[in-house]
């Protein structure tokens, strides 16, 4: 029981400063368990340094940097046990367009595993992705779909 | 499995029939402030058995009914389905094409289906259980919900940890 | 004491729905007392409903429409009672290309009473700046400055 | 009154010299995640005064100071000037213009000035009272911040109300 969780939690580490590092290009990042003794209850600390950056209080990165780590440990945790579909609303949001890009190539490489649903403002993403849904509210209040070709745009 | 199609009718802000199909590849969802992307998240969460009024935006489950507009009247019931490819039979159920059904009534009262059939919430929920798609799992991440990861307290990060064991 | 906070406070309700409108093109805001019998210690709860929409709870609003609604109480506040300069640090992430020229069309008609610095990732806030000043990190972990005219662009 | 010329040094990821001169218009700030931008909005905060090193994203004072990197050792302490133009005499002090500056030691030891004559942070929140720009005002909105406006609990926004009245 408890040999498995260990197993399973060094698993996921392990992925997680493997993707971590794909996406920030370098750096390092990992899982600590809070209470060594007590494994089976113990909280899970998170621990992220970008590239070239001196490991700090997670407090301490920008915005774009935890969004980036908290994308990391979603993709190591989809990486291990994958779920058939995902759905992400606008996860990308707080990412520049440099990191965006990164983003969207990692997911295109997960895409033959797990269907991506994604909600996005990012053209990036959307140049990305193989099909585009544009929703409308032409009139107020009520919602229509608009199947959209890659190169058109809404909103 | 994949999500092959999601149709809606009376959902929050999508007050007329619509149909979505999905390819297996990755599809993305644009559109302006306010025109109902989220809602399409919401639609897929709630068909998918969700029961917090919370996660869904809402104070009362009667909130994802249309609720009308300046010109339109309220309807009286909101229905999602979703219809799953399952060939690779990663769903207990012997179909190669599953359809869930969900339906509310201002009332307060629901209906279920599988393929049609009626049945009870806990159905779908046992259907759904171990594919990671249920309403406990990490399928759909909401907007402005990836920080939570980050903060949420390490007690409570360690749930989703046991649903990825 | 009481008569003077309902004054302020009918005033601020009043340039809520002024500022919103503006913002929204239409629709209607305002701000009401939870506890009518005594407004000294009341709360205070938020009402917003977007053109043609029907008012319904602030939950349902989406992501861009909270976060203009935030910007409108912001903005109205400000015009009663001008802060010399104002620090916005990326406060119209959450909103379309499109409500981001209102944003900064609504900035620079208030920019003669109030100074604005805004840190921001969108073309629109940029495009609409007197000046551009570019971070950079070349050196891992060091920031440096670089001050750009407009068209150029960093990040 | 306005805000006219930014001076650092050591304070967060800017380890080296940095001057920022303003003119009274719109002044945008751009550059990539985890450049710096936020840390200037954090270093203006901190010279006029903010006291809670959860605002400003620490867990210690001691934050502040530059941590070093992996090729550069960190520093034993910060320092941000602020200089404002008071020719409107905003500010109740007999000067047209006003240099505000704060200094951290590692130690913890802190140091105050106005026009560079030595203060207590007391002397520089009294200065700033009824301005709207010390630390309790609403003329910094920090990243991520602006929904809160509208999710507070009604009781908590009456604060910003007292302020703005
Ligand atoms: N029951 C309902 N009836 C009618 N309209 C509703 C209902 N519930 C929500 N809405 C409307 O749906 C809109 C929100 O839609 P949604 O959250 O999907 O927007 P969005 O496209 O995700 O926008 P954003 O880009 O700002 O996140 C709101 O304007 C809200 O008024
Ligand atoms: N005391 C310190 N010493 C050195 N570096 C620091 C210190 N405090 C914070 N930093 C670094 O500053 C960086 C964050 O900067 P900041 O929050 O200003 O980024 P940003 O430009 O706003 O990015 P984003 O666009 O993602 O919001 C982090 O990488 C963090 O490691
Ligand atoms: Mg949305
Ligand atoms: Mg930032």
């Amino acid at each position: 029981m408890k040999k498995q969780f260990l197993e399973q939690f060094k698993l996921i580490n392990e992925n997680f400063n493997i993707v971590f590092r794909e996406l920030f290009n370098g750096g390092r990042a990992g899982l600590i368990l809070v209470d060594q003794e007590n494994v089976l209850e113990s909280g899970i600390d998170i621990e992220a340094q970008p590239p070239g950056k001196k490991l700090q209080n997670m407090l301490l990165l920008s915005g774009g940097e935890r969004a980036f780590t908290a994308i990391a440990l979603l993709f190591a945790i989809l990486r291990l046990k994958p779920t058939p579909f995902c759905i992400l609303d606008e996860i990308e949001a707080a990412l520049d367009e440099a990191n965006v890009y990164r983003f969207i190539e990692y997911i295109k490489n997960f895409s033959c595993k797990t269907q991506f649903i994604m909600v996005t403002h990012r053209k990036g993403t959307m140049e990305g992705s193989d099909t585009l849904y544009g929703v409308t509210m032409q009139e107020h209040g009520v919602s229509k779909i608009v199947s959209m070709k890659m190169g058109e745009k809404v909103g | 499995m994949y999500l092959k199609r999601l149709d809606m009718q009376g959902f929050k802000s999508f007050a007329e029939k619509i149909c979505l199909d999905f390819n297996s590849g990755i599809t993305s969802v644009v559109g302006p402030n306010g025109s109902g992307k989220s809602n399409i998240a919401d639609a897929i969460r709630w068909v998918l058995g969700e029961q917090s009024v919370k996660t869904l935006r809402g104070s009362k489950m009667e909130d994802v009914i249309f609720a009308g507009t300046e010109h339109r009247k309220p309807l009286g019931f909101a229905e999602v389905s979703i219809t799953l490819d399952n060939s690779d039979s990663s769903l207990p159920i012997a179909y190669d094409e599953v359809t869930i059904t969900r339906r509310v009534f201002r009332s307060g009262e629901s209906e279920y289906m599988i393929n049609k059939a009626p049945c009870r919430l806990k159905d779908i929920t046992e259907l759904l259980l171990d594919t990671g798609i249920g309403r406990d799992g990490y399928s759909v991440i909401g907007q402005g919900r990836v920080d939570e990861i980050l903060s949420t307290r390490s007690e409570d990060r360690r749930h989703i940890f046991e649903e990825a064991s």
